[in-house]
């Protein structure tokens, strides 16, 4: 059974099913560690009470027991078997690291969630795109100093005059833990049209998004974590890196981008086109990558996005069979109440009207046949000598007759008359 | 009563040759 239609095949809203859209896609950083091989260090919580422990890695491109590549960000995350993405190490400011994700097509997404290997960022910044990454605008923030990092307030309001603004918080900023901390931004969350989705063009503007972009710009600040990178606790290797200079980097084993490929309510699954494009499936006359316009010939009303109530599926224009092309005029469209405003191009058969529902000049309707029908017009065939004029009434087919003329295409001469010699007056009363 | 359908080859076209149907 198709999604987009209930049994009696009547059209009803279908979506395609809520995926994480970063699974598996390419993530673009602007740092990898590994090449040249390098060492950090990092410290962990044991638990139990007891004191935390500085441990330090070698992180190597080539061999891939020690990689840290950035397809770890998007692979299966299995608690069994963590995998991390890892930036080199950065010893000096700025701390900046950006993460890029391009889903290749138009989301609309609930939530953007990190899962670090590292301590969390002390501030980073979310920004979206919605033209394939031309131009960006902040999604959301997270700083223990909004004002100061981002010029934000903490944790500002947001009334129906501001959702589609980029909030910051300080929430998810704390140091601990000092791994497997999370950070998760969730894009409807607080929002006041959020219960009302369906009605908020702002809020599906502000879900919608091509490309997702992570800046971590500022890790932690050295702090006495017990054990510690001031020293003091274990250190697989002190000759490496001295245990006084904090290494500061990021490392995140789960990168996530929750939500639906967006098709307006139109299709209940994308599909990848031959070029490998992800497209929409879509169904209720609809086309275009997110189902986004009518299909040809389907424009007796304007599109629209479908909703709970109403599929809101493109509706043919009515041309009688025929025409192949029509238009939308929106004029038509409200003198009709909202209920049909196509209008047909090119009648063919000899037909003419919105809908190529009467006959074109000199030409009239044969009624033994249905309007749908290609010989439904009849040529008048007014007589060229009997007639005042080629065109006839386009319901019963009769010509204008000169006077003394008889017939439905004048082609007799009246009781009464006769035929003369001359064409002006082809029938003249008998004396 | 059904009178006949006018007979084209009775007219005279001398003045009204722009009139004259092509067949006749």
């Amino acid at each position: 059974a198709d999604p987009c239609y209930d049994d009696t095949g009547a059209a009803r809203r279908c979506i395609p099913e809520f995926i994480n859209a970063a699974f598996g896609k390419e993530v673009t950083v602007s740092s990898v560690c590994g090449q040249p091989p390098s060492r950090s260090c990092s410290v962990v919580e044991r638990g139990d009470d007891r004191p935390s422990v500085r441990t330090c890695q070698i992180c190597d491109a080539a061999d891939p027991r020690r990689a840290h590549p950035v397809s770890y960000l998007t692979d299966l995350n299995s608690a069994h078997n963590l995998t991390c993405w890892q930036s080199e190490n950065l010893n000096t400011s700025p701390y900046n690291v950006t993460l890029t994700l391009s889903l290749g097509k138009k989301f609309e997404i609930t939530y953007v969630s990190l899962q670090f290997c590292s301590p969390r960022p002390e501030s980073l910044a979310i920004y979206k795109s919605m033209d394939y990454g031309k131009t960006w605008m902040p999604y959301q923030f997270y700083s223990s100093q909004c004002r100061r990092m981002y010029n934000r307030p903490n944790k500002a309001t947001i009334t129906k005059q501001n959702e589609q603004e980029a909030l910051c918080t300080d929430g998810h900023t704390d140091l601990y833990p000092l791994s497997g901390g999370l950070i998760a931004f969730s894009t409807l969350d607080g929002r006041p049209s959020g219960k009302d989705y369906d009605n908020s063009p702002v809020l599906q503007d502000w879900v919608t998004v091509t490309d997702i972009r992570v800046v971590f710009n500022r890790p932690q600040p050295p702090r006495d974590v017990g054990a510690g990178s001031n020293g003091g606790g274990r250190d697989d290797d002190p000759m490496a890196v001295p245990s006084t200079l904090p290494s500061y980097f990021y490392a995140v084993g789960d990168f996530q981008v929750g939500g639906r490929c967006k098709c307006n309510g139109h299709a209940s699954r994308c599909l990848k086109e031959k070029e490998g494009r992800l497209v929409c499936d879509c169904k209720h006359n609809t086309e275009g990558p997110e189902c986004d316009r009518c299909k040809p010939f389907h424009y007796d009303r304007p599109w629209q996005r479908a909703n709970a109530r109403e599929a809101n599926e493109c509706l043919p224009c009515n041309c009688n069979l025929h025409a192949r092309r029509c238009r939308f005029n929106m004029e038509l469209y409200k003198l009709s109440g909202r209920k049909s405003g196509g209008v047909c191009m090119n009648c063919r058969h000899n037909t003419a009207g919105r809908h190529c529902h009467y006959c074109k000049e000199g030409f009239y309707r044969d009624m033994a046949r249905p309007i749908t029908h290609r010989r439904a017009c009849k040529a008048c065939d007014c007589h060229p000598v009997g007639a005042a004029g080629k065109t006839c009434n386009q319901t019963t087919g009769q010509c204008p007759c000169k006077d003394g003329v008889t017939g439905i295409t004048c082609n007799r001469c009246a009781k009464g008359y006769q035929q003369s010699r001359s064409p002006v007056a082809p029938c003249i009363k008998i004396p | 009563e059904v009178m006949p359908t006018l007979d084209m080859a009775l007219f005279d076209w001398t003045d009204y040759e722009d009139m004259k149907p092509v067949d006749v």
